[in-house]
């Protein structure tokens, strides 16, 4: 049961998949799970929408975990926020109100495929598990797959490297089933949510330039508390700002496109560490670091709720 | 052994490249070699006074040492068994365990 699932160890595809239905049958009040797609080798593509069940036009959130199949703390932390979420609701006057007031579209595993790829054969498999006839490589890097300046500076077009772009934009079944999602919905959704590991930075965009976007003050001020939250932790230093000078330009990234698409809270989270353990960061540490990201994501939730 | 232990001896470099000149060089070297890049993701990202992380297979651990060394480009390993890294990271344990 839910009650004795082990939040801090890594689960395979299998567990996670079938946590998510537990997690709708023992809390059908807050937690709906739905499909909102299939990815290149079948596999369903799942999300919770976590939230009180009220007025249908309620704003959202969007969450996805595991778009590079490697970073298993992103799935380990969307785990995490369900469970802190349905657990605090009821003494926490603050989840209580974003519960109530908002929708979270929580994917714990947007990279399914490579998800299952890098706990069966290859620890280290980064992108999708699409094939390309005409190459022997596999996988398109599906944080460079997104409408939006695609294949561009900072992605590559060479079907065998990490960054592959692909061979055309959303040609990923897993990127076009969520912009799909994301393009309904969006006059709702008001942040997307990506996480990452590892640098310990809290990005939003511009990936693809080097400038400043219209409502800076807004997002500046939001990761600001959202890094000062997750700092009280445990002392965790992140480093934030915009993508293209916190960390390097890259074109087609998810961050860019919500933005594009109206979506005027858009972050990246690249989580623990900074390179002592990297991609094989121990379940040890997955306590305190979703403790900390919980933090900085529902201060995030918080701004949407105030004016800015 | 998990992935019928084919990290064992591999290794995760941190590289770090002072000058313009030592990220030529050092996207020169790496560019001809079959490494994994963890950070940041391509040779072509490589900047000065920012860290590379690669994974770097064991039979060419010893060949990037004497290229870097050769090179005098900073660098230290900070995973120097692959393996035993991910090993300890999940290892064996059973599914009762993980409820």
């Amino acid at each position: 049961s839910t009650a004795q699932y082990n939040y801090e160890v890594y689960h395979s595809l299998e567990e996670i998949q079938s946590w998510m239905f537990e997690m709708n049958r023992t809390h059908p009040k807050l937690v709906d799970v739905f499909s909102v797609g299939k990815s290149y080798e079948g596999r369903p593509l799942h999300v919770l929408q976590l939230g009180k069940r009220s007025h249908p036009q309620k704003k959202a959130v969007w969450i996805d975990c595991g778009v590079h199949a490697r970073e298993w703390i992103g799935p380990a932390f969307c785990q995490w926020f369900v469970k802190e979420a349905i657990n605090s609701y009821q003494y926490d006057s603050a989840m209580r109100r974003l519960l109530n007031h908002l929708n979270f579209y929580i994917m714990p595993v947007f990279n399914v495929d490579g998800y299952h790829f890098s706990w069966t054969k290859d620890r280290f498999w980064r992108k999708t598990r699409s094939k390309n006839h005409k190459f022997h490589c596999r996988g398109v890097d599906a944080n460079r797959n997104w409408k939006v300046k695609w294949c561009e500076e900072g992605a590559s077009s060479h079907p065998c490297d990490d960054t592959y772009c692909g061979p055309f934009p959303e040609s990923e079944p897993e990127v076009k089933a969520v912009a799909k999602f994301l393009r309904k919905r969006k006059k709702r959704v008001k942040a997307y949510i990506s996480i990452h590991a590892y640098a310990q930075m809290l990005l939003y965009p511009y990936s693809y330039k080097y400038a400043t976007i219209p409502n800076f003050n807004c997002v500046e001020s939001a990761a600001h508390n959202a890094v000062t939250a997750l700092y009280s932790a445990y002392g965790e230093r992140y480093r934030y700002g915009p993508a293209s000078t916190t960390l390097y330009v890259s074109s087609g990234s998810s961050i860019d496109w919500a933005y594009r698409n109206g979506i005027q809270y858009a972050f990246a989270f690249e989580l623990r560490d900074t390179g002592h353990f990297g991609f094989l960061l121990p379940e040890s540490l997955i306590n305190p670091t979703c403790t900390e990201t919980m933090k900085a994501v529902k201060a995030i939730a918080s701004s949407l709720l105030n004016k800015c | 052994y998990l992935y019928n232990n084919r990290y064992a001896g591999d290794q995760v470099f941190r590289i770090t490249p002072n000058n313009y000149e030592e990220v030529q060089v050092l996207k020169q070297i790496l560019g001809h070699m079959k490494v994994d890049f963890w950070q940041p993701n391509s040779a072509s990202l490589i900047c000065h006074n920012a860290t590379v992380d690669v994974h770097v297979k064991h039979n060419d651990t010893h060949t990037l040492c004497a290229r870097l060394n050769q090179e005098r480009i900073a660098y230290r390993v900070f995973i120097s068994n692959l393996q035993k890294e991910i090993e300890k990271q999940t290892g064996y344990r059973s599914s009762r365990k993980r409820r």
